[in-house]
């Protein structure tokens, strides 16, 4: 069986708020190192891949495989009913037909509990290589979001191109054109506020930024975000969090004129 | 324009 504590609910609310439009019905699939999940959107262009570790729990048991298949608007209408700071434990039986949900606020004045019914869902899975990306850049979350938030106000795609002189978001719309050129920032003090570029070859890709907007739904879960490019392959967009865990989002690129 | 693509023309399925 399964039985995963998490110090404050907030975690899970803010994962699934994350992808709650981009996928709705998926398996949490649990075992002893944690519960992942991979869904592809219904378009087939973007995918996400969320791991929540085992180190995220407290405690943490799985001791054999078990696919939670869930609606994730309906997880949502539960969670609803957690606050932030309350403590969440997830149970479910080794083929459970539901999830068991506890909210118990940290005084432990009040403890809430939902079944929630399961899906049987027949999950397609992606191989995702190991790949070695051309342009690794890392940023404040914030700022990519107002990037791809400013961009999308002009435009339905943006090209990203990393150089060395630094990397360069850009857009041609109805309206005109725009672009964001960000370079390398070391902020001693506050480390989450540095922009560092790590490049092996200089990469340039489209994508639509529709996807992008929808991906910044994490930031509430990092203060910073990687973005990896390589040209002609998908980018990935990761949030990283505490405990290893992380929800990572994959696009794949424009391509042709 | 730029035509969105697959991302199964990347990702094998498994």
């Amino acid at each position: 069986m399964l039985e995963a504590r998490l110090e404050q609910a907030q975690l899970l609310k803010k994962v699934v708020d994350a992808i709650k439009d981009l996928v709705q019905d998926c398996n949490f699939d649990c075992n002893d190192s944690g519960i992942a999940l991979q869904a592809m959107d219904n378009s087939h262009v973007a995918l996400v891949s969320m791991m929540l570790k085992a180190e995220s729990f407290n405690p943490f048991r799985c001791d054999r495989n078990i696919a939670i298949g869930l609606n994730l608007v309906s997880l949502t209408k539960v969670l609803r009913a957690a606050q932030n700071e309350d403590i969440l434990t997830l149970k479910a039986e080794d083929a459970p037909d539901s999830l068991n949900l506890t909210f118990e606020s940290s005084d432990k004045d009040r403890i809430s509990e939902y079944d929630l019914k399961l899906m049987d869902i027949d999950q397609e899975h992606l191989g995702i290589p190991d790949t070695d990306y051309s342009a690794t850049i890392s940023m404040p979350s914030a700022e990519f979001k107002r990037i791809c938030t400013d961009l999308m106000a002009m435009s339905e795609s943006v090209t990203i191109e990393a150089g060395k002189d630094g990397i360069k978001f850009a857009c041609n719309g109805d309206i005109g054109n725009g672009s964001i050129t960000l370079r390398t920032v070391q902020d001693v003090e506050n480390k989450e506020n540095n922009i560092e570029i790590a490049l092996t070859e200089p990469v340039s890709l489209t994508f639509s930024l529709k996807y992008l907007v929808n991906f910044c739904k994490a930031q509430n879960l990092s203060k910073t975000v990687k973005l990896h490019i390589s040209n002609e392959v998908p980018l990935l967009v990761e949030y990283a969090m505490e405990g290893g865990s992380y929800l990572r989002f994959y696009l794949a690129p424009k391509i042709g004129d | 324009t730029p035509i969105q693509n697959d991302l199964s023309e990347y990702f094998a399925l498994i």
